[in-house]
């Protein structure tokens, strides 16, 4: 069956967004079919697939508000069995215009549902799904908690990286009695880890006490690469396969693939 | 008069809090009086300065929701001339809370305006507030937008940080026409900046570009320094006064202090 995953953390810059693409590319590499839906009005997922989202492109906003099938705005990639669904800056206006209507919560739910009902019909198959999350706990952010199985939470290796956690997980777990009961945080990715700090070890070992049994062995270091692959419209897997961020994001992908089995 | 800035981009992790904690300990090294409004309900500025945020503390959530003077929310830090107004978890239910509420957008600038106009007739006489804004243009940001008449924006050399800047530009447009016609984007700094990269060099080239006379001259170096002194409750000016962090905020202090004078 499809896992379906989002990147949240309301903590800016942790890498939501570069775990969210390097982690499909690496997951693809290793045979899998992925969909990335981009829930940032940013769209920097949709950016780092070499997608364009200039205002008027359809995209997750048309699907939210006029309740356009996800069908109609998925778009392939230059990769084959990569998929994104684009974020345009439309998006930015969701949270506001969809506060009184109904079943504002479960828009991106029931659509990714019917899409991947439709699916199973006739294909594409995909194995994994990854919705990225903007910055913040808004109803953006609830639309993706509501429409997935799992949450994988990007933790920075820095000092104020511990601060929020508390806050995102009574988050999860208010979406989990409201709104979404299957939810669970399948995982935390420890990133932009850098040993010639004393800071890095410190967070690590902070998080791995708070959080036994979540935080995944495989650490992310902070690799000039993942922040230049964007640049040249790649994910760093294609940029540069040897690099540690490159090596990380598979190994990444491996642990988290056999993680899912046991659930 | 006493200057009121914000410190705002939606882009996640570009460096708001650093800037605004840094930038106020360096204007009190150079002899002014600061005050720090924290909007961010994740409260990294109130713990850079050491100060308890626990759910209960005067806020600036008691301001904004339950119209609580700031007098009564201010607190001294340890270091004199340098006060702050925290922010709690509390203020993550303002937005919600203040959705159909009457004057959402003015319940910063009223009772900052109360709170700056007590201070002209008993004190403290402060030459600056800085408003740390969360990663999100959410009515958090415009209350602060709509409280401040000067909007400085960090800017972090990596990638995504242009992408999203005609947002941020068109939402302070969006400001100044509806709620605050003084307000303006007073400088860009350029945060994070590592010169080993080949990337940060083109985007700064890049800002210059598009933003002349906006940019600040002075750059702020990625500094180990300056992600490690929040851990020590203190922030880079009194942890490595040395470091290549502290001085560069010690010239941006400067240099913003009298790019004001001008206008
Ligand atoms: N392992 C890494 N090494 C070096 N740089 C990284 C790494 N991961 C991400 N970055 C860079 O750090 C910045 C923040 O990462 P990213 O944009 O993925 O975070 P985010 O959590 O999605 O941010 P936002 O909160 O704005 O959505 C980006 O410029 C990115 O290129
Ligand atoms: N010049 C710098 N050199 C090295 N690290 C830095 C620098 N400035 C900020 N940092 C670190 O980068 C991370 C992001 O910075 P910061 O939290 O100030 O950004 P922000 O824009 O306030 O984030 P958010 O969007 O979550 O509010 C923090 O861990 C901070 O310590
Ligand atoms: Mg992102
Ligand atoms: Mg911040």
């Amino acid at each position: 069956p499809v896992r379906v995953i989002s990147l949240a953390n309301q903590k800016g810059g942790v890498g939501k967004t570069s775990t969210a693409v390097n982690l499909a590319m690496a997951l693809r590499l290793l045979g899998h079919r992925v969909l990335v839906v981009d829930m940032d009005p940013q769209g920097n997922a949709t950016t780092a697939f070499d997608i364009d989202h200039d205002p008027g492109t359809p995209s997750v906003y048309d699907v939210l508000v006029n309740g356009k099938p996800l069908r109609d705005v998925v778009q392939e990639t230059q990769w084959s069995g990569l998929a994104v669904v684009p974020a345009t800056v439309d998006l930015a206006g969701a949270e506001v215009e969809l506060v009184s209507e109904l079943g504002r919560e479960a828009r991106l739910r029931n659509a990714l549902q019917q899409y991947l009902h439709e699916c199973e019909q006739s294909g594409p198959r995909y194995d994994f799904v990854f919705v990225d999350c903007p910055p913040s706990l808004g109803l953006l952010t609830v639309n993706a908690l509501t429409a997935v199985t799992e949450v994988l939470v990007p933790l920075q290796c820095e000092y104020y990286a511990l601060e929020g956690l508390g806050q995102l997980l009574s988050s999860v777990n208010l979406v989990k009695e409201h709104l979404n009961p299957q939810l669970r945080v399948s995982g935390v990715l420890l990133t932009m880890f850098d040993g010639r700090t004393k800071l890095a070890p410190q967070v690590v070992a902070d998080a791995r006490e708070h959080l036994p049994e979540l935080v995944l062995d495989t650490l992310v270091p902070r690799s000039v690469r993942v922040s230049e692959a964007p640049s040249h419209g790649q994910t760093v897997l294609t940029y540069d396969p040897r690099s540690s961020g490159a090596q990380a994001y598979l190994a990444v992908a491996r642990e988290f693939r056999e993680k899912g089995l046991s659930t």
